[in-house]
């Protein structure tokens, strides 16, 4: 009875989400929602490293700012939420 | 708050909205009125007005749609993403879309308006009790016909309130059909189908023909999904099948194996492995009311917000009892300032009931187990009112009609006046026995020919004509061409010299005045033409050029191009002090 249930993840026909990593998810969510590409002073797009996208985005959330992908990020990642784009370029 | 780059905001305040389709999760009427909410959280502190419109461009286009759905920004199936919409500008700028592969509810689990029976249109009640068991879904128990049905309380056995549930037996939506069931089996492209299917479309929403021969008749509809469906997957509308196997165990509930997320799921068919058809089981879905709410917060100019209470945040968060935070209230006053004049009149209950929703149609459809209920309509609490009452504490008129120039309140034998010109006290009560010989006590509505000046009052089902004091009637309102079925005529607003709009429960008539006949063409639907005011307006009248409807003590004002540009009390009009 001390047996740990193991369980086997299938990918179910037509379902979108599929099982991502976290590191994978973060980036997903970090591109689509703007955090990763930010306008320079001299208005060109440029790609920031992906803690200051963290940090901007726990910021955005109003998170703990530790530029990592900790376990809250990783949740308020998971949430429901508008596909509007936080950080608009 | 944050506003979008360059401050995008509309340069009109007159904003202008249309909802394009549907969601087969809710009820037209809840949907229309979750947008309608959602509009007024905005237009209670800004100046902004919404004005709906059933063609033609509008500002704001709303729309449900799935994973691609004409625009560069694909929904993700269900969670995840919800929703989104553009800031104000042309073209799909200003539009909102609602990802269909979400659950849509008023946040806290199925909200199932029901049709028919005897509950005259209310929600159902889960769980319920009916012959001993507790159900918390609709059921068809207790019927031999297939139709999902519930309780609207507690316990069918005690109360006998019920109602049929949305499904593809009872009616369909959008689509040619004008509403008609589906017909099984029908025929598609030479193929025979039973049930629902997404053959034929590309956008994963299920359909049925209205008629036996889709390819003859090209007569259609789309199916509303019972409450018993599964969400998304690749089953959408299809029930749960328990028991079902996956991977070799049983499983008679939904499950959440076999997934990392932890959602729940269930199989369509007895055997997942066998033939891989899957849905997630119903929850408590997400408010289109507050999801919409925030998207109509883009759609006027408004940013993410980073305040975790607000509106505006970008997460979903389900709040019972919402009300806009500080924050959302600053953003939207810093593009459109604060709302002028008075402020929104909140509703208070009255002393006579009132039904949200029209007489059902009288039918047979009841649980074979259970008896009969005796009448299909609620009774109306009938209060008689004393001359010396003031009437400014008559908390629902019996009429009110423009006569000369002066508004006419009247109520239970008596009517009081009111001017806007001169003297504005109202003067009263008068007897209308007096004025209107052989009239009842109890009037539904009234109006003055514009032409003749000749007076028409209906009460139930007959109308009466006065000249002077000269009276020919009563009559039945069918010499007019109205229904025999119809129970009442409820308003009137005269059209010109020669129409009148008749209203009565959601419908207008237009009666031509030189034929004293219905003109083809009606009854027409009040929404259709009359957005934004009460459909269960039990007074209507013309005054001032205006558009009036009532309920209770509230009144709806709407200008001639059909904008409603003032709610108030009624008692405004009366010129109370």
């Amino acid at each position: 009875w001390c047996l740990p249930i193991k369980s086997t993840f299938v990918t179910f026909p037509g379902d979108l989400i599929k099982n991502m990593t976290d590191i994978e998810l973060a980036e997903s969510y970090l591109n689509r929602f703007g955090y990763m590409e930010v306008l320079d002073k001299s208005g060109r797009q440029a790609a920031v490293s992906t803690s200051k996208a963290l940090r901007r985005l726990q910021n955005q959330l109003g998170l703990e700012e530790t530029g990592k992908l900790d376990q809250p990020t990783i949740d308020a990642m998971k949430q429901p939420r508008c596909g509007v784009p936080d950080v608009r370029n | 708050y944050q506003t979008f780059e360059g401050d995008l905001k509309w340069d009109h305040t007159d904003v202008t909205y249309r909802i394009l389709n549907y969601s087969p999760d809710l009820d037209a009427s809840i949907t229309d009125d979750a947008f309608a909410r959602a509009f007024k959280v905005w237009s209670d502190v800004t100046p902004l007005t919404f004005t709906r419109l059933y063609d033609g461009i509008a500002d704001i286009m709303i729309s449900f749609g799935k994973k691609n759905h004409g625009d560069p920004y694909p929904f993700d199936g269900k969670d995840g993403l919800l929703a989104h919409a553009y800031p104000p500008g042309e073209g799909m700028q200003g539009d909102a879309h609602f990802d269909d592969d979400e659950y849509w509810t008023l946040g806290n689990g199925p909200a199932i308006k029901t049709y028919y029976g005897n509950a005259e249109g209310a929600m159902c009640h889960f769980p319920f009790w009916f012959e001993g068991k507790s159900y918390s879904t609709c059921t068809t128990e207790g019927r031999e016909d297939g139709l999902p049905w519930c309780a609207t309380t507690a316990d069918y056995g005690k109360d006998g309130k019920y109602g049929f549930c949305p499904s593809e037996l009872l009616f369909t939506y959008d689509g040619n059909g004008d509403g008609a069931p589906c017909v099984f089996p029908f025929v598609f492209e030479q193929k025979t189908y039973t049930s629902c299917t997404t053959d034929g479309r590309d956008d994963g929403y299920r359909w049925c023909a209205t008629t036996a021969n889709f390819d003859q008749d090209k007569k259609y509809g789309f199916c509303p999904n019972r409450d018993t469906a599964v969400i998304g997957g690749n089953s959408e509308g299809e029930p749960c099948q328990f028991p079902f196997s996956f991977q070799g165990k049983t499983y008679t509930s939904c499950t959440s194996e076999g997934r990392s997320d932890g959602k729940l799921w269930c199989a369509t068919t007895s055997d997942y492995d066998r033939d891989n058809k899957w849905g997630f089981c119903p929850d408590q879905g997400y408010s289109l009311f507050l999801v919409a709410a925030h998207e109509f917060g883009h759609a006027l100019g408004l940013d993410h917000s980073n305040i975790k209470d607000a509106l505006m945040y970008p997460m979903y968060k389900y709040i019972a009892d919402f009300s806009l935070n500080q924050d959302d209230i600053e953003g939207i006053q810093y593009l459109y300032g604060p709302k002028k004049g008075p402020k929104p009149t909140p509703p208070k209950p009255s002393t006579t009931t009132s039904s949200p929703v029209s007489t059902p149609k009288p039918t047979k459809k009841t649980p074979k187990t259970t008896p009969s209920p005796t009448s299909t309509t609620t009774p109306s609490v009938y209060t008689p009112v004393d001359p010396s009452v003031d009437p400014c504490k008559v908390d629902k008129f019996d009429v009110i009609t423009e006569i000369q120039g002066e508004l006419h309140f009247f109520k239970d034998g008596y009517y009081w006046k009111s001017s806007n010109r001169g003297n504005r006290e109202h003067k009263g009560p008068f007897l209308v026995s007096e004025r209107w010989p052989s009239l009842p006590a109890k009037l539904d509505t009234a109006f003055e020919d514009p032409l003749t000046k000749k007076m028409y009052f209906f009460a139930d089902t007959s109308f009466w004509v006065f000249t002077g004091q000269e009276v020919q009637g009563p009559r039945r309102i069918e010499k007019l061409g109205l229904s025999a079925s119809l129970k009442k005529v409820e308003g009137a607003l005269q059209r010109g010299k020669d129409k009148v709009l008749l209203f009565s429960g959601e419908d207008y008539w237009r009666l031509d005045m030189k034929t004293q006949q219905i003109d083809k063409g009606y009854p027409r639907h009040i929404d259709v033409t009359f957005g934004g005011v009460p459909l269960d307006a039990h007074d209507v009248f013309l005054y001032n050029g205006h558009y009036y409807f009532c309920r209770d003590i509230y009144y709806w004002r709407m200008t001639s191009k059909r904008q409603v540009d003032r709610v108030g009390y009624v008692y405004e009009l009366l010129n109370c002090p």
